[in-house]
């Protein structure tokens, strides 16, 4: 069960990057996805899909993840915007 | 609504179909006919004009239609069926601006059945990014990126309010006396930030490739390879971050100056904290940063050996996804911990010590170890890797592999002697 669920979260992180709810690995700046990060990435592709939001890997979660679908990413430039907002404020 | 950023400077474009479904029921003609219904959904809401141009296969176009599988030369594969059904490219001055890609491992019909995607609904989708929609979070709206089934009658079907707004905000209204819709350039994405030139780090481009790390860690879904003050990263997909390795105290914030390697990183499971051990100490990160009261002594971890020495070192952590619980491994031995509950002081299990030798068939002595893919450990030694599948401790023979090979992006080792088999070393190997 253990190794299902780290399989599950490792395919949930990949899940969220391809469709533009978490930045892509920059080779610039190197950041880590944080624990937070990935969680409102969660939230964020719940409200997306019209579910609950929980911010967990929930059974709706995984089913919408595994509902066919467009490969275009949901957030376009989504990084770039959340940096801007920052400066701004 | 969502837009693209990016639109038409026409109002009269061209569209040809390249290929056709190869696993389906529907003929070419209907194809034509549903695509062009596709089209029209969205010229009957704003100002457009579409036209085939004869000839299949020769005939470009503006929105040129085909259907492909797995990699077709755009650099974003299929996956066979189910998963992504189709994509398309935004409108621009680029050859593939509006290209139209279906999966052709999915079976394409009209209004068929639950085991069949409605060709027609997925069309109107996609040719709404060819025009320069993104996909909508609204209900109802077809830009949502979800497939949910036929939409109904190709002769009856009008987009729903928020897909009428969009398509008019880029091209305006059909019978609107101001051609080019309210906004004629939609806003675009802010500019880039210049790039800023970046210190590159010491070692060679290929030294990623001499294996011998001396610590591999899962953190987060990617594979952490850390070898004197320098880490490489990869992906789950297998990608590499960069070719070239970062500075580890760069990105780990609160190591000492001067870190030129460290013994042992692992995720902890009930909190995600990321422990490092570097010779007699340990960290705790919380991400990146290293957490205020740290270092502390590795005595905090209670691991004695049965003369009662206390250990100066660990040599690889990691957490065993198909019981949870926690491994470090130090001098050929190991101890187990249940890290579910507590994260204070730790006290190993009951019964521990146990010899590494326990691992049948992996390097007792190895570089690090850590969990992967379906729940299988991997131990890491000089420049192999072994596998030991879910749960199994006492594998008949495991063959090592290449670790710079599979894992970071390198070329396959020469034709050299491989190394014994740490658990049987009169057996002869020919993996490699």
């Amino acid at each position: 069960r253990a190794a299902a669920q780290s399989n599950q979260y490792s395919r949930a992180v990949d899940w969220l990057s391809r469709y533009g709810y978490l930045p892509p690995p920059d080779p610039l700046t190197s950041k880590l996805q944080t624990k937070e990060g990935i969680e409102q990435a969660i939230r964020v592709m719940q409200r997306f899909g019209g579910i609950q939001e929980t911010g967990i890997i929930d059974s709706e979660t995984l089913k919408l993840m595994s509902t066919p679908r467009c490969s275009l990413p949901d957030i376009v430039g989504g990084e770039e915007m959340r940096r801007r907002r920052r400066r701004k404020r | 609504y969502a837009l693209s950023g990016l639109k038409w400077h026409k109002t009269d474009l061209t569209w040809s179909v390249h290929s056709y479904p190869s696993r389906s029921n529907v003929s070419p003609e209907q194809v034509r006919t549903l695509l062009a219904h596709a089209l029209k959904a969205w010229s009957d809401a704003a100002p457009l004009n579409f036209r085939q141009l004869p000839g299949d296969g020769a005939a470009g176009g503006d929105i040129r239609v085909s259907f492909a599988s797995l990699l077709h030369n755009d650099g974003y594969p299929f996956d066979g069926p189910g998963g992504t059904l189709a994509h398309a490219f935004f409108p621009g001055l680029d050859e593939v601006s509006g290209d139209t890609h279906f999966d052709d491992h999915e079976t394409w019909s009209y209004r068929g059945g639950d085991s069949t995607t409605d060709l027609f609904t997925v069309a109107v989708h996609e040719f709404g990014h060819a025009l320069g929609l993104s996909h909508s979070s609204s209900d109802p709206s077809i830009m949502r990126p979800y497939y949910q089934g036929p939409v109904g009658d190709v002769a009856q079907y009008k987009l729903d309010l928020d897909d009428r707004l969009a398509i008019q905000q880029l091209y305006g209204a059909r019978g609107d006396t101001r051609p080019g819709g309210v906004n004629p350039d939609p806003p675009l994405f802010p500019s880039p930030l210049p790039p800023r030139p970046t210190r590159l780090p010491e070692p060679s481009f290929n030294e990623r490739c001499q294996g011998g790390f001396d610590a591999v860690a899962n953190i987060r879904g990617e594979v952490f390879f850390f070898r004197g003050a320098h880490f490489w990263r990869t992906k789950r997909d297998g990608s590499l971050v960069s070719l070239r390795p970062a500075l580890i105290t760069n990105f780990w914030m609160g190591l000492p100056t001067g870190t030129n390697k460290v013994d042992a990183v692992y995720e902890r499971k009930s909190d995600s904290k990321i422990i490092f051990f570097i010779g007699s100490q340990y960290w705790v990160f919380s991400d990146t940063k290293v957490m205020s009261g740290y270092p502390r002594p590795l005595s905090d971890w209670r691991m004695t050996t049965p003369s009662g020495a206390a250990l100066d070192r660990v040599d690889a952590a990691f957490v065993w996804a198909h019981n949870g619980k926690t491994y470090l491994f130090s001098g050929g031995q190991f101890w187990r911990f249940d890290e579910s509950q507590k994260t204070g002081n730790q006290e190993p299990d009951p019964g521990y010590p146990r010899s590494n030798h326990l691992w049948t068939g992996m390097p007792t002595h190895m570089d690090d170890v850590i969990t992967w893919g379906e729940g299988d450990a991997y131990f890491f030694k000089d420049d192999f890797y072994w596998v030991l599948k879910d749960g199994g401790m006492n594998q008949e023979y495991v063959s090592p592999k290449a670790t710079g090979m599979d894992w970071l992006r390198c070329p396959g080792p020469p034709p050299t002697a491989a190394p014994q088999n740490p658990g049987k070393p009169k057996e002869c190997i020919c993996a490699l």
